[in-house]
């Protein structure tokens, strides 16, 4: 059986939030090291890794493998009913056919409980190999954001440019072009804000930008954001969590 | 113009 606590309802629903609008159905694995959940979007454009692992919940008990076939859609809905400040507890019995989440608030004067039906899903899974990208880059995760809106009025694909001196979002359109440049820097004040870049080669990729603005959707899950990006191959973009991640496979556009 | 890839076309089924 499954049996998982979070100290603030939250956590979950903004990780929920992050990947709402690409995924409908797909599975959530438990086992004792946490639970995880790989799946593709319709369009298999991008892939949605999730990885939380068991030491991010307040309580944490799985002693045999659970799969958890979930509508998100669903599950965001039931999250709703949940304050954000509410204890939140997820359970699910062996070869149960239901989720059960339970909200408290902290002086557990209110408790609500929802059952959600679980399904069988026959989902399809990539094999990701390690990879080692020809660019890292870290920045912050709201910069990124509000980069890629502002880009998104210019056009429906923006190019990501990343060399020695810097990385440069350029986008153009029927109204005209636009780009903007960030060079590496330091913030000692503010480190989310410094901009890291590690490079073996230069890089220069498109992609869309409906579904790169579905991605920063996980800004409010971390300060930061990791970008990784090889010549012709899928980009990797990471937001880190107290305890695992929420990471983006996203294929490119590219010259025919 | 540059043609959107799918992930299939980079990694195989597990």
């Amino acid at each position: 059986m499954l049996e998982a606590k979070l100290d603030a309802a939250s956590q979950l629903k903004k990780i929920v939030e992050a990947i709402r609008d690409m995924l409908g159905e797909c599975n959530i694995e438990c086992n004792e090291t946490g639970l995880a959940l790989q799946s593709l979007d319709k369009s298999h454009i991008v892939l949605v890794s999730l990885l939380l692992g068991s030491d991010g919940f307040s309580e944490y008990r799985c002693d045999r493998g659970v799969t958890l076939g979930l509508n998100i859609n669903s599950l965001a809905t039931v999250l709703r009913c949940a304050n954000n400040d509410d204890i939140l507890t997820l359970r699910s019995e062996d070869r149960a056919n239901e989720l059960i989440l339970t909200f408290e608030d902290s002086k557990a004067d209110r408790i609500s409980e929802f059952n959600l039906r679980l399904m069988d899903i026959d989902q399809e899974y990539l094999a990701i190999p390690e990879t080692e990208y020809a660019a890292t880059v870290v920045m912050s995760a709201a910069v990124l954001q509000r980069t890629l809106r502002d880009l998104s009025a210019l056009s429906e694909a923006v190019t990501i440019e990343i060399d020695k001196e810097g990385i440069r979002f350029s986008a153009e359109g029927d109204l005209g072009k636009g780009s903007t440049h960030f060079k590496p820097c330091v913030d000692m004040e503010n480190a989310e804000n410094s901009i890291n870049i590690t490079l073996s080669e230069p890089v220069s990729l498109s992609f869309n930008l409906q579904y790169f603005s579905n991605i920063t959707k996980a800004s409010s899950l971390s300060s930061t954001v990791t970008l990784q990006m090889t010549a012709g191959m899928p980009a990797q973009i990471e937001y880190k969590l107290p305890s695992g991640h929420v990471r983006y496979y996203f294929a490119p556009k590219i010259e025919d | 113009t540059p043609v959107q890839n799918n992930l299939s076309e980079f990694y195989a089924l597990a």
